[in-house]
C-alpha cells in the first residue's frame, strides 16, 4: 500500500495576479510530483496541494523565495490515513 | 456482512463488495421499487451498477444522480449510499419524493469508478483517475471528469497521461464513461442529471469549455441558488453556485457539459464538503450530515425537473 508517509497538504491563497500566476506555473513543475487537490482559481481562493516529502522543501524554499505565503492544512497525510483505516476496521461488519 | 440494510452503518467508509452488497440488499428488501441494472464494465472488468428506482411505467422522465466518478473522494459514494436507503424510507412517507416518483425514475450509480475505488482501498488512499493503461507512458489512468465529447481535449484538460486531469486518447474512451454516454442516449427520457463531486462546496452548472453563458444560465442559477439555500438551512454548510469556468476555472470534456449538450437541461455538478482541514480524508462522523444536507439540494432540483418538464 503507497503510504504518505512524511508528506503534507499546503494551503496557498494567492493574493495578487503575480502570486497566482506563480502558483498557476507550479503545475508544470512535473518533477515535484505534486497532486493538487483544489487548483489555482482565482485571487484569494485557497489552492489546496499534497507534496511528496521529497518536494516539501525545494516547494517551501521556491514559495518563500517568491514572497508567497502558506500554511499547512494536513500536518501528516499518513496519520489521517492511518485513523481512517483503523475507524473501518473498528467498523462492526456483521 | 450486514444481513439487512437497516444493520448497515451508514456512518462508516465501506469497500466496494460492501457497497455492492448493500445494492443487493435493498434491491431484495424493495423489489417493488428498487432494481439494478448493469450498464457496462470498468477497465478491469468490475460491473458497473445503477441502481433504479421506478414505480413502473415504461420509459418514463428520468434523473440520474452519479457518486464516486472520482475515485478518493469517498464521501461522495458514502452519500450515494445513504440516498439509496433514504429513497427507501421516504418514498411514500415524503410528499415531495413521492411526487417525483409518481412522474420518473431516479437511477443513481454509486460507484462510477470502481476500479479507481478498489485502488484507494488497496494501494493509494489518494487515487483519483480510472485505471486504463497508455502506451508509451508509465502513468496509469483518465481524468473520467474530462474524458466526455464536449469541446474534448480543448484547454481546459491535460494530454499528459500523469497528469490529474490528462482526457485520455480520444472522447469516450474510458468504459465508465462509455457506459453512461450509451445508457443516456439510448435512455433518451433524462429530464435532470447530477454528478457528484466533493470537496469545495460548490453546485455548478453548465458550461465549463466556454464562457459563453448557457441559453438556460439564468434559470439554472435560480435553481441552483434554490438548492444550496436548502442545503444550507440543514447545518448552515456554506455553498457557492455558479457556472463551472466562471465559479472555478475552464475544464473541457467534463460530464455536464456533455449531457446538458445533449439535451439535458438540469445538468449540475456538486462540490460536497468539506474546505477545512481534511481535504479527501473527511472524517466518518460527517459523512451522514453531508449526505442529508445534500439530499436537501437534490430534492430541490429534482422536484424542480418534475414541475418543469419539456
Amino acid at each position: 500500500f503507497e503510504t504518505f508517509v512524511g508528506q503534507q497538504v499546503l494551503r496557498i491563497i494567492p493574493t495578487s495576479d503575480e502570486e497566482l500566476q506563480k502558483v498557476q506555473e507550479l503545475q508544470e513543475l512535473e518533477h515535484l510530483e505534486l497532486d493538487f487537490w483544489l487548483s489555482p482559481r482565482g485571487l484569494g481562493s485557497p489552492v489546496d496541494v499534497r507534496v511528496p516529502f521529497p518536494s516539501l522543501q525545494p516547494l517551501k524554499a521556491h514559495l518563500e523565495a517568491n514572497g508567497i505565503s502558506y500554511s499547512v492544512m494536513i500536518e501528516d497525510v499518513q496519520a489521517l490515513v492511518d485513523e481512517e483505516q483503523s475507524q473501518m476496521l473498528r467498523t462492526p461488519r456483521g | 456482512l450486514p444481513v439487512t440494510t437497516s444493520t448497515f452503518d451508514y456512518s462508516a467508509y465501506h469497500t466496494l463488495d460492501e457497497i455492492y452488497t448493500f445494492m443487493d440488499l435493498l434491491v431484495a428488501e424493495n423489489p417493488d421499487l428498487v432494481s439494478k441494472i448493469e450498464i457496462g464494465r470498468s477497465t478491469e472488468n468490475r460491473p458497473l451498477y445503477v441502481l433504479k428506482f421506478s414505480k413502473g411505467g415504461t420509459n418514463r422522465p428520468a434523473v440520474w444522480i452519479d457518486t464516486g466518478i472520482h475515485s478518493r473522494e469517498w464521501v461522495t459514494q458514502a452519500s450515494g449510499v445513504w440516498f439509496a436507503k433514504k429513497i427507501t424510507l421516504d418514498h411514500e412517507n415524503d410528499e415531495g419524493l413521492a411526487a417525483v416518483l409518481e412522474q420518473m425514475d431516479i437511477f443513481l450509480e454509486i460507484i462510477t469508478n470502481p476500479d479507481g475505488f478498489a485502488f484507494t482501498h488497496s494501494q493509494n488512499r489518494l487515487w483519483r483517475k480510472t485505471r486504463s493503461k497508455h502506451s508509451g507512458s508509465l502513468c496509469v489512468g483518465v481524468d473520467p471528469n474530462r474524458n466526455w465529447d464536449a469541446a474534448f481535449g480543448e484547454p481546459g484538460a491535460s494530454g499528459n497521461p500523469c497528469s490529474q486531469t490528462y482526457h485520455g486518447p480520444y472522447a469516450n474512451s474510458e468504459p465508465e464513461v462509455r457506459a453512461i454516454v450509451d445508457f443516456v442516449k439510448s435512455h433518451g427520457n433524462v429530464k435532470a442529471f447530477v454528478s457528484i463531486h466533493s470537496y469545495s462546496q460548490l453546485l455548478l452548472y453548465p458550461y465549463g469549455y466556454t464562457d459563453t453563458p448557457a441559453p438556460d444560465q439564468q434559470e439554472l442559477h435560480e435553481l441552483s441558488g434554490k438548492a444550496v439555500a436548502a442545503l444550507s438551512s440543514l447545518y448552515g454548510t456554506k455553498y457557492k453556485h455558479g457556472s463551472i469556468i466562471t465559479t472555478i476555472y475552464k475544464a473541457s470534456g467534463n460530464t455536464v457539459d456533455w449531457t446538458y449538450d445533449q439535451g439535458i437541461k438540469y445538468s449540475f455538478t456538486f462540490e460536497l464538503r468539506d474546505t477545512g482541514l481534511y481535504g479527501f480524508l473527511l472524517p466518518a462522523k460527517l459523512i451522514v450530515p453531508t449526505a442529508q444536507e445534500t439530499w436537501l439540494a437534490l430534492k430541490v432540483i429534482m422536484e424542480h425537473a418534475r414541475d418543469h418538464l419539456y
